[in-house]
């Protein structure tokens, strides 16, 4: 899972 | 990735495709609001800068240029393509949508995780994604009767982000430092936008019968 803050959805 | 985010962008990718399938069928945009197409391409636009930079997965860049290409691609139909621009409803298309863009830009100057240009342009994008729907809903309240690809692209584009509040939920609990207060209460905003068509959309379906939203 992408780290905090990274914009991981669409 | 949770089956509740896959099942929300796989939604968002049908109505996507619907919309699509409805111009290149019938050749026509009639029933369609040109100014909501125009603010889901901002919305793609201003939330996928971080395109180039930030490679996440090969499904996250896929998906990201399919929004973006085909957004544009349906404002081109309507603006240029010189059939399909000739059924354009352009008199009853008259949401005044800059507005709705100037008062998400303010919010998003405002409220924002990090005052940083990619994340105001991120928090621009969710709050105009929010209300991009306004004018297409106005635009069928006047237009009364509505085509049945319409109605199809409508519900699913509605039902999208619904899934998304369930996939936010699933990942409140399921991941420690997982905090999206912004998207969702937007998300929130938005599916209750819906809720109206919902229940005409459910009904139509109830009794077999055309989709009527009431003048």
């Amino acid at each position: 899972t992408a780290d905090e803050g990274v914009k991981d959805e669409l | 990735m949770n089956i509740f985010r896959f099942a929300g962008d796989m939604t968002h990718l049908i109505s996507v495709l619907v919309l699509l399938l409805k111009i290149y069928a019938t050749k026509s945009c009639s029933g369609i609001s040109l100014k909501t197409q125009e603010l889901y391409a901002l919305v793609f636009l201003t939330r996928y800068l971080d395109l180039l930079t930030d490679f996440i997965s090969i499904y996250n860049t896929v998906m990201k240029l399919i929004f973006i290409a085909s957004s544009l691609a349906i404002v081109w139909c309507m603006r240029v393509h010189p059939i399909v621009r000739r059924s354009y409803d352009k008199d009853l298309d008259t949401f005044r949508h800059y507005f709705l863009v100037a008062a998400s830009f303010i919010l998003a100057l405002l409220v924002n995780e990090k005052f940083g240009f990619q994340e105001v342009f991120w928090a621009f994008s969710i709050y105009l994604e929010a209300v991009a729907i306004l004018p297409q809903l106005v635009l069928l309240q006047r237009s009364g009767n509505v085509d049945n690809l319409t109605g199809h692209y409508i519900f699913f584009l509605g039902a999208y982000r619904a899934l998304y509040i369930l996939n936010w939920i699933y990942r409140y609990f399921m991941e420690t430092h997982f905090s999206r207060w912004i998207a969702c209460i937007a998300g929130l905003v938005q599916t209750a936008l819906y809720a109206d068509f919902f229940y005409y959309y459910y009904i139509s379906w109830k009794n077999k019968a055309k989709l009527q939203l009431p003048a």
